[in-house]
């Protein structure tokens, strides 16, 4: 199950994406 | 009918798959956006606010009768009528589907690439030409299943095509210049005649296609 | 009732979805996964598979009537009846927000903390620790839901928590030890109840919650 669970594509950085866009638009809207 | 407030940022494309599906369905929304009745970074704090919407993200609904729904999805569904449902469980599963793909296999790559050039995350080339060829096959699906169809389940606009036309405005807004797009015409039809439906007009307003790919703002 | 044969590799948890979603609507449904129906990295990649489902990607399901659908929240849909699809729009919008939820706040922490430990990918500290902080808050968020509710979506077994059991699995199995759980009790304990109800047992077999929380394999 391992070997194929290594083919699975996660986006792996959403959490970080999220949290910038959040930024953005704390920003964005003062 | 369902009738309630949706609160987000202004210009949240997740937020417009909620708005759009009301206008199709005649739902009763309400948007709060701007202050005073929504700030985001300080409404979405406030300890009423998570009492009902514990992860504090937007957009999220709150009906006239209570009934509270957080995740854009959800709601766009809760605000549709059966037309944009699908009105068979073939119907409804293929509308789940590209509700899904749009969020698994456009949004990842259309962030990576579009975030830099609006200087939400910092530029990164080689992510950044990894998710140009991500695109690229994701439109060649998309315009692949467009070449017979002119919309994506059934004969006419439903919930897929409200998801994926929000999950591809800010590529086509911002990077998709006009030779990038071009092997993929049945794709630009199809948004085109998406855009200048009277329902997404009435929210989106006028959407301009990229003349020009956008390059990251350093 | 929905018939068909989905492929997909072994032990794949967004199959899990589907299978179990069978196993409650009585839907037929074959599951090829070995070979010769069904080699992962080969039948995925020939040009029948590609005409039908161009991603590539399993868990796919195609009909005895020729019916095609991919992206695995489809097909468990698909594979449903009315009680696990939610019997009102209320109930249908809850259910899909917890498939986004997991989808989107438990699959990404989730697979950046377990995959380390599993070795399909590098380990890196600081991504562990803010994926373990994640999984927490998403935790929180189930707990509180949780609290007053035997299951997440009215008072029977459906499509969410289906769902959401599926996007927990390799937690549970590999790194929620009993004292990271510990102050996620009603999680655990809705957990434990869907893993033991028959239909969730004939998939997914014993499962078995982790009493040592993995490290790297370096």
């Amino acid at each position: 199950a391992v070997q194929y669970l290594s083919q699975e594509k996660i986006w792996f950085e959403k959490t970080q994406y999220d949290e910038a866009e959040r930024r953005f638009y704390e920003g964005v809207n003062g | 009918m369902a009738a309630g407030t949706l609160y987000t940022y202004p210009e949240n494309w997740r937020a417009f798959k909620a708005q759009i599906a009301a206008q199709y369905s005649g739902a009763q929304l309400k948007v709060a956006s701007t202050p005073p009745a929504f700030t985001f970074g300080q409404t979405n704090r406030t300890p009423s606010f998570l009492s009902s919407f514990p992860l504090g993200k937007v957009p999220v609904f709150q009906g006239d009768d209570g009934f509270c729904l957080f995740e854009s999805n959800a709601i766009a569904y809760y605000l549709s009528n059966e037309a944009l449902r699908g009105s068979s469980s073939e119907a409804s599963a293929q509308i789940m589907q590209w509700a899904s793909f749009a969020d698994s296999e456009i949004i990842p790559p259309a962030s990576t690439w579009v975030f830099p050039t609006l200087g939400i995350i910092q530029y990164n080339k080689q992510a950044t030409e990894q998710a140009k060829e991500e695109v690229k096959r994701v439109l060649g699906v998309l315009n692949q299943h467009l070449n017979t169809r002119t919309f994506l389940v059934g004969e006419r606009v439903s919930l897929a095509d409200i998801t994926v036309v929000c999950s591809l405005l800010w590529l086509y807004k911002q990077v998709l210049e006009p030779s990038f797009r071009q092997p993929f015409a049945n794709v630009t039809r199809w948004f085109v005649t998406c855009i200048n439906q009277r329902q997404f007009k009435a929210v989106l307003g006028e959407v301009k296609l990229c003349d020009k790919m956008a390059q990251f703002d350093a």
